[in-house]
């Protein structure tokens, strides 16, 4: 469902250039749980904005659904973000200026889908993660962990095919990490939902199919999880 | 060197009143190393906060080398900040403006020291947390593992006696979060800095000495590391 070709992804310019992916490739399966791993600053990040289409590669291809991700106009690509990718960004990136409920119904409200509706989706989703009883909180109100997990319900606001989870349960407790996990497996089994999780956290590798190795920009490994 | 008694903290106002701390008691000795762990939204943070007089109890008090906090001016306070708590917040609180070597000297140059000391200085601290190569980007520029590191060492810019560590491993691979336990233990043994971390990784509670408990505002356990 996701295929990167020797993506390159440069920052800066003239000698201040950094090689961020000096040439990911990769194929991910329809349903299928990926975990990607490595060091800190070995690319994971660069390359699911490239998978997830939030930045274009210096060079190299990324095919979502065997439709190249470049060639895609404006609209497409935001259709692309909104319906078919579920975002959960290293760093939440939710909206300081709404509540936890007005974060994640706007992805639903781009999508068409009308407000009662949203609300009541928002409220079971926040319900799934944890923090309905914050409904109305702004990201500053909220701990560090509570806005990771508004960040969680937002990614699954459009029932999207492909959910891109950048360390999703890095500020969770034990407990409510094996929740998100447990949630995580449930949308692969039962809702074939493709995960590519980066991570670092063993319990998200337990229930993955296949792991990938990203060192430096390459990706050095892939094996299957039995093999582990 | 640190007593927290009956610390309450109260945010919002009327109808709206969050209790993030309801009577939080703890005696932390000199030169410990203690974890504190409980569920997301428990109230570690805001433990920390008030601990590292980054706000006012709403009851309670707190004593740093058992100088009331409450009763400190606002110069007074500044100096415990800068000198005596290096602080790692769970969202790094880099300055996005500065670059990672600036960002680390900041706390220097506040205290006192010379340009070019404070240069030497910062160029080593950013060596030790491994992110020497970076020291002219700015956050933006650095993963989410990275700007972590910057954050680990701009606390020990001032040699502090007391660091702060909430979640100082979140971002971090295992080797690099390896690399920094490692690290922090050697600050308590060498310099007998009194380590307080906030985490859920049980790699930073192995070298601990007590682990605290807390869950919903409340102090519930305290216990050994031996005992665990
Ligand atoms: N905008 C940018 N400008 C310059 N360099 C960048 C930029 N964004 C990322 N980089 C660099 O690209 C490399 C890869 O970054 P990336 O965020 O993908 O790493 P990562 O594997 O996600 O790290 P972590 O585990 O710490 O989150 C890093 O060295 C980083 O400093
Ligand atoms: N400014 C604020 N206004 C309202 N409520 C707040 C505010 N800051 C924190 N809270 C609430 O206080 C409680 C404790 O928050 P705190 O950040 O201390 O938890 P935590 O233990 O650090 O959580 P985590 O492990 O998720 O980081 C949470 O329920 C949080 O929503
Ligand atoms: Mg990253
Ligand atoms: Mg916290």
């Amino acid at each position: 469902v996701v295929r990167a070709i020797d993506v390159v992804k440069e920052y800066g310019t003239g000698d201040n250039v950094t090689q961020a992916l000096k040439g990911a490739n990769l194929n991910i399966f329809r349903g299928e749980y990926m975990c990607i791993m490595g060091p800190s600053g070995s690319g994971k990040s660069t390359l699911f904005n490239m998978i997830g289409g939030l930045g274009t590669p210096t060079s190299g291809m990324v095919f979502i659904d065997e439709v190249d991700v470049a060639q895609l106009d404006s609209y497409e690509l935001a259709w692309l973000r909104c319906r078919k990718i579920g975002y959960i960004f290293q760093s939440y990136n939710i909206l300081p200026v709404l509540t936890a409920m007005e974060n994640v119904s706007l992805p639903m409200l781009f999508a068409g889908m009308n407000p009662d509706d949203a609300r009541e989706k928002t409220y079971e989703l926040l319900k799934r993660v944890g923090i309905a009883h914050r409904a109305f909180n702004r990201p500053y109100q909220l701990s560090g962990g509570q806005q990771q997990r508004v960040a969680i319900a937002r990614a699954l606001a459009n029932d999207p095919a492909i959910i891109l989870a950048d360390e999703p349960t890095a500020n969770l407790d034990l407990k409510t990490g094996e929740e998100i996990k447990d949630m995580m497996k449930q949308l692969q089994e039962e809702d074939n939902v493709t995960i590519i999780c980066a991570t670092h956290d063993m319990k998200m590798i337990d229930i993955c199919n296949r792991v990938v190795w990203i060192v430096d920009g390459q990706v050095t490994k892939i094996e299957n999880r039995e093999d582990i």
